[in-house]
């Protein structure tokens, strides 16, 4: 089971339509995939057709149980979506107390971790969307996952944002046993602008090897595709966008796997 | 001195874009104008040419001094933009311990008020930036402000948020003495989508009395604003996105103050 995060501290940048697009299109290439919400805003919960207010269960009961000294069941909270193969841990509002109950506390960063290690039979791919903001749910995510993705959007205060992001990883990474790779994709890339392309250009400069080889454009099919609650290579399987991001995920495949 | 905040908990909405553009317009108007900004990301702090991650001073300090006891000195703190008669409060990246260290403690949801109050003085307006969060910042500027501005993408998805958005600013708005006016700001509005223009319909149906009679067109001189350092009306003054804040600028100030 391989595990990837999707986060970066800047707002709309893109992370939750990373994960919903990746984790589309690995389902319809027949991998089982989970994705888990860790926004206690739950857009991708809410995209996918669930309610982050919505009772019990979901990812905040595995913070639950942890603070009773207990792993909680990650595949009880297990929902399905739209898509098949498509599988969702979902967010809820509570969340968003996390910081303020348990931040302090021993051991609360591995909560994620501990409760996916008892999901490895039954998915082949697990996408973790995060929050735009460092705290200990972000910790949980990049304490769980084998390698981070970073949208970055294609503009200036976007760059001066990354190196901070750039450095908290460094450091998380620096207490895990293996190294973090991480993947900086350049997102919302809008040739019309100077700002994209130049931005661009600063961006591989900086970070020469851990930045995307190619871009993700402008595309206004993944507003249109939210509308479906559908990923949007189900609902826009020829966007540019979407194919965009099919280039990126066999990249990150690697040329061993099948597409 | 009148004091508005702009926050969202859904990222990338254009909260620090409507701060940075009425602030400049305020300024350019001849009113003495303080942005503060609450976000730990930085992001209006690093578009105004500072460092979030430098030094001391700036709004982590007032927290500092609330937790010993004492009202911070929040003038200290102010530093000066490229921009005549704007000013600036900064943030740090250390913002993102609050909820950590203080989320549970007595009274500090009115830090930012009490440091507010001394300085009615010296400015006529403060406009606060707010982070993709609900927690102690968040509060902390619902508690500081006259009026909320909640900027919203006219998307699918940026409606579901804003419902919780909506009974979060009820919620804090019963603790008040006085009622919280929250005005929706349609941003990001892009013609060319369908999403765009049914979600506005929704949005009016949904809250008519709290949607703004316009909307903030997409207009990609606000990314190129940034890379000036400037705020977007002294960048491109002609530009529509600049225009369309000039006319929320008109409507909130209201039929008897000057433009
Ligand atoms: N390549 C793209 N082209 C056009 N629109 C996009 C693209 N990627 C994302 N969007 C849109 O931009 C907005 C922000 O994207 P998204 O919600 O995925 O960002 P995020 O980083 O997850 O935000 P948050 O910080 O709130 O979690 C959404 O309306 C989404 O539909
Ligand atoms: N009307 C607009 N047209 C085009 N681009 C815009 C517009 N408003 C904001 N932007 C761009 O969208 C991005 C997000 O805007 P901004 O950073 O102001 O949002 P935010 O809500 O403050 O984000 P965060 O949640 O990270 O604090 C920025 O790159 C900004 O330049
Ligand atoms: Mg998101
Ligand atoms: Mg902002």
């Amino acid at each position: 089971m391989r595990v990837w995060a999707s986060a970066n501290q800047k707002g709309g940048v893109g992370k939750t339509t990373t994960v919903a697009c990746l984790g589309g299109l690995l389902a319809e290439s027949g991998r089982r995939t989970l994705l888990v919400d860790l926004d206690p805003h739950g857009s991708l919960t809410g995209y996918l057709g669930h309610d982050p207010e919505g009772g019990e269960g979901g990812v905040y009961a595995l913070f639950q149980a942890a603070a009773e000294g207990r792993v909680g069941d990650a595949a009880a909270g297990v929902v399905a979506t739209g898509a098949d193969g498509l599988w969702l841990l979902p967010a809820r509002t509570a969340l968003a107390t996390l910081d303020r109950q348990f931040g302090t506390r021993e051991g609360m960063g591995l909560v994620i971790a501990r409760a996916l290690a008892g999901l490895t039979a039954r998915f082949d791919f697990v996408l973790i969307d995060c929050p735009p903001m460092l705290g200990l749910l972000m910790v949980n995510a990049l304490a769980a996952c084998e390698r981070v993705l970073v949208p970055v959007q294609t503009e200036y205060l976007a760059l001066q944002g990354l190196d901070r992001m750039m450095r908290t990883l460094a450091m998380v990474t620096r207490a895990r046993p293996q190294p973090l790779p991480a993947l900086i994709v350049p997102t919302l890339f809008d040739r019309r602008t100077r700002a994209s392309p130049e931005s661009l250009r600063r961006l591989r400069a900086r970070y020469p090897q851990q930045t995307w080889r190619s871009v993700i454009p402008v595309d206004t099919r993944f507003r249109e595709a939210t509308r479906a609650g559908l990923p949007p290579s189900a609902a826009y399987p020829q966007a540019r966008g979407v194919q965009a991001y099919r280039e990126l995920l066999a990249d990150l495949l690697g040329p061993g796997e099948t597409r």
